[in-house]
């Protein structure tokens, strides 16, 4: 399995550190409205260098970080780190584990990371860009948007061939 | 950049046309080229026939019809150029019980090239999943997440 | 209750006559994928006199009519009645049943009946208009269109509101 | 006119954070009218605030959430002016089983005076039916309707 795990800290809903491993080929995600599932795919896709913050349900970096509640005092910074298996060396980069990591602070300044070394954005979508995950659209099909592929114009369904060419 | 577009095309087109009548369990579909010599400005169309049914207009089928018609062609993508991973957030919630179960076969199927990860409050979909993780609001308003077994996912977490 | 029944033939997929009472307060309408359970709240809306085919799933007047299979022809006519209990007069007509009729040809045609009687559009919109029902956004929320209230400009919003006055 | 809208405006307004407490079992919204001396043109705006949680933009709300704020305000207008019957399709699909319970709990209070037709496939909105259709599609590829008791309702027509 190339895709290991996931750690999110202050990142939405998730407070607390929370690190998710990922050694199997179907993972599910469960839980009641509101818990925090769509959150994940957020963190995925907001690791993933998304810069579009309509695609993640919010409007600026602050929305990222932890907000608090009547019980607990918000974050001062949201953090999600994508780990990937590369001991068959997939990723042109000399580790069996990559880890990439964003992290973003309430003056909006984002900072990017390769195996906890801070790197320019430049070379983390250049090794982004070696996983096939950036720039694919249907990486991540978010929720009530399935049928996208449906409802876009010929020209824009074009792209989705486009990325997988 | 044209003769690669053209390739994949017709592969994903070729894959498309059986994800489809595999989710349907019959019926068929394709996908065109608006303009063949203008590939990727002419745009992509989709055709599909319904089993038993008459070749009509996307705009008629159903909200399960649609999303299955999707899942197809996401999957069609998948096959020809496979990503280590794909997050599938509710696709099932419009999903009729028979529907859901050819979609999970065609997923088990794919997951031997790509790793996915279920967003879901259906049954059915969880019991094809090796690892299941439940997410819940704490008290503190915070996430958190514990691992669970099949038999340990009840009405709280799933429907 | 004042909402008595709905007659359907040769609507969508209703190829063959069907007739839905409802007696009670909660019905509920269960089936699986395509079987036609939204092409019931689609002859709801269109006897009502709805006239944009998007909020149809259709493009034409033809879209409403059934348009045939491998094992059955398709049908000349679509036909939609809904049928009012009126017993305490709620609607100022003489009958204590009123029902209303719109019927669509391939050619395009449409014709509206009161109690089995062909009337002008005129007629039949402005007793509709006394049932409460034409105009009002809210009396069907369609699949996938239920956070549309949220989703809309606040002006819009306001629409509702107007219709609710 | 304007003053029958600000009439109007005020009783839904009052009944919409009634409802959306009682569907969230906790936390509070209201409307606002961006501009008191224009408010038709000016718009109308929501502010929700979950429960524990803090007053936030609707765009972050889940999609469970989202179908329950939506569902508030329009069991807010229907209470205030009640049509003879409304149609719901599917607006159940994203709610997990405790909200569902809530939907249902709220809508049959509502149903003294709105007769409902619920389009759904799951299990927990069938039982606070009084009358059932099963709609199948029949061998020749039309609709065909069966009255069921609660019964008789299975995995071929419900989740
Ligand atoms: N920065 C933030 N701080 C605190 N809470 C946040 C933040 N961003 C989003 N949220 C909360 O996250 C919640 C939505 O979580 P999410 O979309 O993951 O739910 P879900 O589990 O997918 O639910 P559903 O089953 O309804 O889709 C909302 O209640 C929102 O208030
Ligand atoms: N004029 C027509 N003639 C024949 N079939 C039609 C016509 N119009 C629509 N249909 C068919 O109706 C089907 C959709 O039915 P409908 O939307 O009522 O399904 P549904 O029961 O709501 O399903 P779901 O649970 O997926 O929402 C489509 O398969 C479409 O082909
Ligand atoms: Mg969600
Ligand atoms: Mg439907």
């Amino acid at each position: 399995t190339k895709f290991a795990g996931l750690d999110l800290q202050g990142y939405k809903t998730f407070a607390k550190e929370t690190n998710l491993v990922f050694p199997a080929q179907i993972t599910a995600i469960v839980g009641p409205n509101g818990s925090g599932k769509s959150n994940v795919a957020d963190a995925i896709r907001w690791v993933l260098g998304e810069q579009s913050y309509s695609l993640l349900r919010a409007k600026k970096t602050e929305d990222m970080i932890y907000s608090g509640s009547d019980s607990r005092a918000r974050a001062g910074m949201a953090a999600v780190s994508i780990k990937f298996n590369n001991v068959s060396k997939w990723l042109p980069i000399d580790y069996s584990e990559v880890v990439l990591t964003r992290r973003a602070y309430r003056d909006g300044k984002n900072e990017y990371l390769i195996n906890n070394q801070r790197v320019r954005l430049k070379d983390f979508s250049e090794l982004l860009g070696r996983t096939g995950l950036s720039d694919r659209t249907y990486t991540i099909i978010g929720q009530g948007l399935v049928d996208t592929a449906l409802s876009i114009r010929p020209d824009e369904r074009s792209k989705l061939f486009e990325e997988a060419a | 950049m044209k003769k690669d577009f053209l390739e994949t095309y017709k592969a994903v087109s070729t894959e498309f046309s059986r994800m489809f009548t595999r989710l349907f369990n019959g019926g068929s579909a394709r996908l065109m080229l608006n303009d063949e010599d203008s590939p990727i400005d002419g745009g992509i169309e989709i055709e599909a026939r319904l089993p038993g049914k008459r070749e009509q207009g996307l705009v008629l089928l159903s909200g399960g019809e649609r999303s299955l018609t999707a899942v197809a062609l996401v999957f069609a993508l998948l096959k020809v150029s496979p990503t280590p991973f794909c997050v599938l957030d509710e696709v099932d919630a419009m999903l009729d019980e028979s529907n859901v179960g050819r979609f999970i076969e065609l997923l088990k199927d794919l997951s031997s090239e790509t790793q996915f990860v279920l967003i879901t409050h259906n049954r059915n979909t969880v019991s094809a999943a090796d690892v299941i993780y439940g997410v819940t609001m704490g008290k503190d308003s915070a996430s958190q997440v514990i691992s669970l077994r099949l038999d340990e996912v009840d009405e709280d977490f799933i429907n």
